[in-house]
């Protein structure tokens, strides 16, 4: 466990908080992609398959639960929760994320370190938590007002992809026998994804207004 | 402790 790699995962510990207390706190949605958090909830369901065969460390295990059970309450919420859901924006959130699942299955039959179950549906849930932030990308540059936490979210998530990269970086550099092809190639995509956003996210930040997406 | 195949990443 390097420094990178310990920020990473709180930028992404400190997102999902965002996003939860935002919720809470409001009790709106208004700009949440309830596409986005399940095709997190698919990502984690099949990555951390191996909670029930192998054990890292408790820092591991609870990770693991904490993006579970957290991905899963907002979900519940967004979609069962009688003030929040109404709040949904159902009619802008309309990204087909199918087109998104199957090729990242496809490919994660096709390109894999293993052909075993485990091992494709590890690999899948890294293709497919590449472009996982589309939905909500989308649907940001749909919303004209976004509201600071919201915003802060989806900061929060890219700061973690790019903190990884540093982590593969200096693991590449201190540990012999370590190198994962298919993971650092899927990163980079996934944090060109935020690319954009984060252009648009610092500038307004600097100019001290409120950020917006350019449709 | 750590694996060096990054299945021990999150």
């Amino acid at each position: 466990m390097n420094i990178f790699r310990l920020a990473g995962d709180m930028m992404h510990l400190f997102s999902i908080i965002v996003l939860l207390l935002k919720i809470n706190a409001t009790r709106s949605c208004r700009g949440v992609s309830l596409k986005t958090q399940e095709l997190y909830a698919i990502v984690f369901v099949c990555r951390y398959l191996d909670l029930f065969t192998s054990f890292i460390s408790l820092y591991n295990t609870t990770m693991k639960l904490i993006f579970l059970l957290s991905t899963f309450t907002i979900i519940y919420w967004m979609r069962f929760h009688k003030v929040i859901r109404v709040t949904y924006d159902r009619e802008q959130d309309t990204f087909r994320y199918q087109f998104l699942i199957l090729p990242c299955f496809l490919l994660a039959l096709v390109l894999n370190n293993e052909f075993s179950a485990m091992e494709v549906l590890w690999t899948f849930s890294i293709y497919l938590e590449a472009v996982a932030i589309l939905p909500q990308l989308v649907l940001l540059q749909r919303t004209n007002n976004i509201d600071n936490l919201t915003g802060n979210y989806v900061f929060l998530l890219g700061s973690y992809r790019a903190l990884y990269i540093l982590n593969w970086i200096y693991r590449f550099m201190t540990e012999p026998n370590y190198r994962q092809y298919l993971v650092w190639i899927s990163g980079i995509v996934q944090t060109i994804v935020y690319i954009d956003f984060f252009y648009y996210y610092i500038r307004s930040w600097r100019n001290n207004e409120k950020l917006s997406l350019p449709a | 402790e750590e694996s060096d195949d990054g299945h021990d990443e999150l």
